[in-house]
């Protein structure tokens, strides 16, 4: 039922994608139309696979960047529990985000401000390249992911404050560029409990990945002192923790067509009636309606008469 | 009994050939399972999670009269009747997936960053001849 290129470009998942190949080297019938190919700028292995070329190169795949290990046990947390043993997104409606996607910073400098504030101070320039968002996925929700290493035993809960700023490219200074426009977020948890620390960056982010900006250069301060205000105990003083610059996590609800729509299942399972009557064939229904129209235009000449 | 009086004549064998047609097709359009692992595609390398994928797939034969348990539409019965009267290079209806369930795939992307997507129609559920 697809016509032939359609059937190349429409419903091959996006994961099936070998990334770094040259498409020129393919035959002509197996090479995605330009303008596919700019939001699909890989071909599908599953077309090399296929193509007795492709058997041939497919041992060649150039080697991809290995994720930070920290990131990945943080995503395949997030996919158990998004997903059942067999794959299958689990069915609770709470989520609507079909693409969860986890960037590390490609680039970073460090920054040290002792005099500027009391405390253990981590201040940071992040570089984030969100090449990988593509136009057909839209920003739910994006939060700065910090993982803690617990193997030391912190007694009491900490008060951590996160200073944020949006850096603009400054060209004078090649390596550092300078603040934009910046917000703070201030943090009370308990250490003791916790590995990572979700900082909800949503509102923040949203005009700039909206208007596409694919480099986001931010700057993080982020200080934490032990003891808890709230209770008036007194703050014991800075925080002796290791931090590891923050991964950005982005919720996101891809509209394509190859990726899974909950609501439009949850609509199309809601909407599918039960026949009232079984019926051998939709023919027979047919039949039947013809039958009445008869009956009922005899009726009407009947009335006239 | 009538049947039987018509075809008196047939040895035993032909007989039970003869009634097998009434009893129900042995290899009728069906799900059939169909497992496998990320590694046996050597894609394991960038794809983490699910290890094991089962697509399913519908294979067999597709009866003359399709009825609704198949949930065909009216056209599958037409085309049987286009490949039988008019024209046999009109093919006979398929068994093909009808029905489908989506896949949650988590995959390292080539910049290293880690993508969770779910992606529709990706396991077979339910066959139909059409």
């Amino acid at each position: 039922p697809h016509s032939r290129d359609r059937a190349v470009s429409g419903k091959s998942p996006g994961f099936l994608f070998a990334p770094e190949d040259n498409p020129h080297r393919l035959h002509p019938f197996l090479r995605l139309p330009k303008g596919v190919r700019r939001g699909y700028a890989l071909l599908p292995p599953l077309l090399k696979v296929l193509s007795d070329q492709g058997r041939r190169n497919w041992q060649s795949e150039s080697p991809r960047l290995q994720p930070d290990s920290r990131a990945l046990r943080y995503m395949k947390r997030l996919y158990k529990m998004s997903a059942t043993k067999e794959g299958i997104p689990k069915a609770n409606k709470s989520h609507l985000y079909n693409t969860v996607r986890l960037f590390t910073p490609c680039s970073e400098c460090k920054h040290r401000h002792r005099e500027l504030m009391k405390g253990d101070i981590h201040s940071v320039d992040l570089l984030f390249n969100l090449d990988r968002v593509t136009a057909l996925e839209h920003l739910l929700k994006s939060v700065l992911l910090y993982s803690f290493d617990t193997s030391v035993p912190i007694s009491s809960p900490a008060t951590c404050v996160c200073h944020l700023s949006i850096k603009e490219y400054d060209f004078s200074s090649q390596v550092c560029p300078s603040a934009s426009h910046s917000v703070a977020f201030s943090l009370h948890f308990e250490f003791r409990k916790r590995r990572w620390v979700e900082i909800d960056v949503t509102s923040f982010l949203q005009p700039l990945i909206a208007t596409n900006r694919r480099n986001i250069h931010m700057a993080v301060n982020f200080t934490c002192l032990v003891g808890d205000p709230q209770h008036n105990t007194e703050q014991e003083g800075s925080l002796n923790v290791a931090l590891v610059p923050p991964s950005l996590l982005l919720y996101l609800n891809d509209t394509s067509e190859q990726a899974y729509h909950r609501w439009n299942s949850l609509r199309h399972r809601r909407k599918s009636p039960v026949r009232p009557r079984q019926r051998d064939t939709p023919l027979a229904d047919l039949v039947d309606d013809l039958g009445k129209e008869n009956a009922q235009s005899k009726r009407a000449s009947r009335q006239r008469r | 009994e009538e049947g039987l009086k018509e075809a008196p004549a047939a040895a035993p064998r032909n007989l039970s050939d003869y009634f097998k047609q009434f009893l129900f097709p042995q290899n009728e359009c069906e799900l059939h399972n169909f497992r496998l692992s990320f590694s046996q595609l050597k894609w394991d390398k960038w794809i983490i999670a699910p290890h094991r994928y089962s697509p399913q797939y519908c294979k067999g034969d597709c009866p003359r009269v399709v009825g609704h348990r198949y949930g065909s539409p009216v056209h599958t019965m037409v085309q049987n009747i286009i490949y039988e009267k008019l024209d046999a290079s009109v093919p006979r209806p398929s068994c093909v997936p009808a029905e489908y369930s989506p896949l949650s795939v988590l995959t390292i992307e080539p910049d290293g960053s880690i993508v969770y997507k779910e992606y529709e129609d990706m396991i077979a559920t339910k066959c139909t001849c059409r």
